[in-house]
């Protein structure tokens, strides 16, 4: 089962249409392994971006090098995926 | 039901065990119909709530997006409400002596479990690409509506992979064949998450459908009433003014087909949790979405057409 330890998904709010080019070039490296929750498309709108750990300071860096405006939505994804484990499993015994 | 608790996540089998339940509880409403089968063999049942005949009818589907978890467990929910609200809430009531409700819960079952079982990112089909080493086509890209236009990859590694051709996944092919050979449905309505949206067509194009003001006044009105519940704020459009140019999505396909209250929800992530929403707001989003999707269905019933 793959697991997301440490993985970050950053809100990003780009500017302006040149932002939103390079945001779309970023997750074109596919060496980033970038997932796009939510796709930057219109300027002055959030994009979601899941962010593998091994990643997190590289991209942190050219968004800032951009000047790129982003924050930090989840500060680790696993965090969430192990308590969305525990409770269906809770209730997966509750129901039994 | 019995103890089905409608406020968690459940395997496949499990929700697969619930719609017999909801079947079993509303003998006379409620049958369970196989539409076909996954790339993995796994069926595609349909829950039908009929009383009788062959009437219009209004089809509700969700999960064709396998990770968007709070889509699958709303339209479990909503399919219970449904069945336990005919006879006592008039407007229920009155939609279905008029009309037939098909319900797809799980509409990519394959990846449903893989999302479970192996990679919670999962978001595609699981059928197998030839000629590349990645899995899976974007089931909401494979429809025959602008197929392989902007807003869509042609790379099978991308999350957005259109596929080989229009209806390649056999998961969307057993939708289009099941629309096709009903012949009346006359609203189509297709749950994702998240963002908290309610669009229509379209997206493979950013010209205004024929019937853009009809159906931005019945998406503001479904808004509105959703918003009414818990504040949940949505945003109202046309596909490709709200979010992107997206080519082959679903409901672009069901507008050519005729089917003109043709909508999409992007469900909540108030919270910012995006698609790992937790459970405990499972029922609050079932709650506020049925409102918007029974005024859907109300327009659709009083404006035949």
């Amino acid at each position: 089962r793959e697991t997301f330890v440490g993985d970050q998904v950053l809100e990003v709010i780009p500017r302006n249409e040149e932002q939103i080019r390079h945001l779309v070039n970023l997750e074109a490296e596919e060496h980033l392994q970038l997932d796009f929750w939510k796709s930057p498309t219109i300027p002055g709108e959030t994009a979601h971006v899941r962010v593998p750990f091994v990643s997190a300071q590289a991209v942190k860096a050219f968004l800032e090098s951009q000047g790129i405006a982003y924050s930090i939505m989840i500060e680790d994804v696993q965090v969430l995926l192990d308590k969305e484990d525990e409770e269906m499993l809770l209730n997966q015994r509750r129901e039994r | 039901s019995g103890n089905f608790n409608f406020a968690a996540y459940h395997t496949l089998e499990e929700i697969s065990q619930e719609m017999d339940n909801i079947v079993a509880e509303h003998p006379g409403l409620v049958t369970k119909v196989n539409i076909g089968q996954s790339f993995e063999k796994r069926p595609m049942n349909v829950l039908k709530f009929s009383t009788g005949g062959d009437k219009p009818a209004i089809w509700l589907d969700a999960g064709i997006h396998a990770r968007e978890w709070v889509t699958q467990a709303t339209a479990l929910w909503t399919a219970n409400k449904i069945a336990s609200d005919y006879g006592s809430d008039p407007s229920i009531t009155s939609i279905l002596d008029t009309m037939d409700i098909f319900l797809l819960p799980v509409t990519n079952p394959d990846g449903y479990v893989f999302s479970q079982t192996k990679n919670r990112m999962w978001r595609k089909t699981r059928s197998k690409v030839s000629g590349s080493v990645c899995v899976g086509v974007d089931p909401n890209r494979n429809w025959d509506a602008g197929f392989g236009g902007p807003g869509a990859s042609n790379n099978p590694c991308s999350d957005s992979y259109h596929g080989p051709r229009a209806n390649s996944e056999v998961e969307v092919k057993s939708i289009v064949d099941f629309i096709k050979s009903h012949g009346r449905i006359k609203a189509f309505i297709t749950l994702h998450s998240y963002s908290q949206l309610l669009m229509f067509p379209y997206g493979y194009t950013c010209a205004k459908s024929d019937n853009f003001d009809e159906l931005n006044e019945v998406a503001q009105k479904a808004a509105r009433s959703l918003t009414g519940l818990h504040g949940t704020k949505y945003k109202v459009g046309a596909i490709c003014s709200v979010i992107y140019q997206a080519s082959g999505s679903t409901i672009d396909w069901t507008y050519s087909q005729g089917i003109k209250y043709s909508f999409t929800f992007e469900l909540r992530d108030t919270g910012r949790y995006g698609f790992l929403l937790p459970a405990s707001q499972i029922i609050p989003t079932a709650q506020e979405t049925w409102l918007a999707l029974r005024t859907i269905m109300e327009h659709t019933l009083n404006h035949p057409y």
